[in-house]
């Protein structure tokens, strides 16, 4: 019964937060609000770039790489949120990690992950019982059979609705368990987001040099290409937090460009273009800042071209 | 655990995919000609960018190199599919039984190379998802129970718990416990949730096996949840707008948002290249939104 309870307690908070609402809780900020994941709103210049085979086959001689990982930059790290809307540990989001293969479309490629493993032996030792995986397995294989149903019944049948009912009722009555429920507010945040134990600490990159080796020069091993925590990317720990701080140093340089085009469309580059004239007495204090923002630029373009690199395992592809 | 007794726990693991052994490669050949024939310069162990397939040496001695390097060091393997050559030279068409047949052969160079020599269990778990080249045709995978599901679960018998039979058989996907009772490895299907495959649709309808997935995937991690244990999603097509159908990707992506105390990451294989893929829930919520207003 406290189980039901709780259920419906998610249910509503769902319908509160998600489907109920109809304001744009970003609309009202600096940061551009977000779009709707769409079929075609992400990759358009990709698929505008490249061949139906690109993605569908695969292997062969890579080609538009670079302008996919370009796509990426701007469509996916160029858009990440302030801290604001991302959240403290940036919860807002998830990760997703594609590794490098082995087949030489680039260099091969492994990863070694390092974990955390503090405080796992207090865990093992703890006798917490839980019901064998036997009855979760026999659970697991009736909902499976239930499935069969879903391919004799009409689709319509499962989702029949008054027309007075709001929109709880509806949800309710047809829970949809291909939806989440909201986590349960008293859960802390799990290892991907805070440090604990099994929160990711480290990756090791390693490579094999095919052309060194082919050539003699190197008997076959595959030796370090990067780690995370080196002094370009200085990931400390790999929580999302870390990642997103990456994402949007690696996305910066595009979000700046479209906000001076924005301003420039707006009206605002005469206004710009007076105050520039009014700096023009401090030279001194501006060239300063020009420098020190020329650094910052620099800094950036490092760090992009290295992820470049990283990208294509130090393949001089990019190049 | 009772199956493997006393289990040495080091905090790191590995990820490999996208093997793509090919048989027919020929050192010496000609790269255009996908290194199986003709006389050019295609290296012994392969050459980057030039488009050919993993020589089989190539995939041995990367095997051999986990095998004298990190076996002794790691605590399980994600290996994320694409256990064959790509399905691009109609001199040599690829066939069911040579998908098999090489799958099978990847997949006991893997077992024998990290089994305990002491009894049939691994040393080191191996957690496979299935790849988009691992089927016939490639991309094509329909709803189990098939001749692929039954003959996967075959060549993939040694990491796969025996309990998850029926379940993989259905559609391919199941979770391994690398730490028992706390840290879990859950190998998802996504050529169900693949633009690509022309067998499924979307993951709204019920008969979708898609759909189906993510019902499973509801009920294995509230039971994760229920035991305080962690995970890893993982699977060979990784999560964004171009690989997975839009019905997918924001339910893919709200259940990493609701299980963020649960799961840990995602980690995938496919594109060859390096690199992450932040996902972004409120986007996904909006998306959600938007389809359901409009029923």
């Amino acid at each position: 019964a406290s189980s039901k309870d709780v259920e419906d307690e998610l249910v509503q908070k769902f319908l509160v937060d998600n489907l109920d609402s109809d304001s744009d809780s970003d609309s009202d900020d600096e940061d551009d609000i977000t779009e709707p994941l769409e079929d075609s709103n992400m990759y358009r210049v990709f698929d505008e770039n490249h061949d139906e085979d690109f993605v569908r086959v695969q292997g062969g001689i890579p080609s538009g790489k670079v302008k996919y990982m370009e796509t990426l930059r701007e469509s996916l790290y160029a858009t990440i949120k302030g801290k604001r809307k991302s959240g403290t540990s940036s919860e807002r989001y998830s990760l997703a990690f594609v590794s490098a293969s082995v087949v030489p479309t680039f260099n091969p490629g492994l990863r070694v992950w390092e974990y955390n493993i503090t405080d796992l032996g207090e865990k093992l030792t703890k006798k917490t019982q839980f019901e064998p995986w036997d009855s979760f397995f026999t659970g697991l294989e009736t909902m499976m059979q239930s499935f069969e149903k879903y391919d004799i019944e009409d689709e319509d049948d499962t989702f029949k609705i008054n027309e007075n009912d709001d929109l709880a009722t509806i949800f309710k009555k047809k829970r949809d368990k291909t939806f989440p429920l909201p986590k349960p507010e008293k859960l802390p945040l799990g290892p991907g987001y805070v440090p604990q134990t099994f929160t990711p600490e480290r990756y090791v990159q390693y490579f094999a040099d095919l052309e060194g080796i082919n050539s003699g020069k190197k008997d076959f091993s595959y030796e370090f290409e990067y780690s995370t925590d080196n002094e370009i990317y200085e990931l400390g720990t790999l929580v999302v937090d870390e990642w997103i701080k990456l994402g949007r140093k690696l996305g910066k340089p595009i979000k700046d460009k479209k906000k001076e085009e924005e301003d420039d469309e707006g009206g605002k580059k005469k206004k710009k273009k007076k105050k520039n004239k009014k700096k023009k007495d401090g030279k001194s204090k501006k060239s300063k800042n020009k420098s020190a923002s020329d650094n910052a630029e620099d800094v950036l373009q490092k760090i992009w071209n290295t992820y470049l690199k990283h990208t294509f395992i130090s393949s001089n592809y990019e190049n | 655990s009772t199956e493997k007794g006393e289990q040495i726990i080091h905090g790191r693991f590995l990820h490999i995919t996208d093997i793509h052994p090919d048989p027919y490669y020929k050192t010496g050949s000609k790269q255009d000609g996908f290194c199986h024939s003709g006389k050019g310069n295609a290296g012994k162990y392969g050459d980057a960018i030039l488009g050919c397939d993993s020589p089989m040496v190539l995939m041995e001695d990367t095997i051999k190199w986990i095998e004298d390097n990190l076996k002794d060091k790691i605590d399980f393997i994600v290996w994320t599919g694409d256990n064959i050559r790509h399905d691009n030279d109609r001199r040599y068409p690829r066939t069911e039984l040579n998908i098999f047949e090489m799958n099978q052969q990847v997949s006991d160079l893997m077992y024998d190379t990290f089994k305990n020599k002491k009894d049939p269990n691994l040393k080191v778990d191996l957690i496979p998802s299935l790849g988009n080249n691992d089927v016939y045709p490639h991309n094509l995978f329909s709803p189990g129970p098939t001749l692929q599901t039954r003959e996967l679960f075959k060549i993939w018998r040694n990491f796969i718990p025996a309990s998850q039979l029926h379940v993989f058989n259905r559609g391919a996907y199941f979770f391994q416990e690398v730490i028992p009772n706390q840290l879990a490895i859950l190998s998802i299907n996504t050529l169900y949730l693949f633009q690509s495959n022309p067998l499924v649709d979307n993951c709204d309808k019920k008969k979708e096996p898609g759909y189906k997935l993510f019902e499973w995937l509801g009920y294995v991690l509230k039971e994760m949840r229920s035991r305080n244990m962690k995970v890893w999603l993982t699977g060979h097509v990784p999560p964004n707008e171009k690989n997975y159908d839009i019905s997918c990707l924001r339910k893919y992506i709200v259940w990493s948002y609701e299980y963020r105390d649960v799961i840990i990451g995602g980690l995938y294989g496919h594109m060859n290249m390096d690199h992450f893929i932040p996902l972004d829930s409120v986007a996904a919520y909006k998306s959600i939104r938007k389809s359901l207003k409009g029923k």
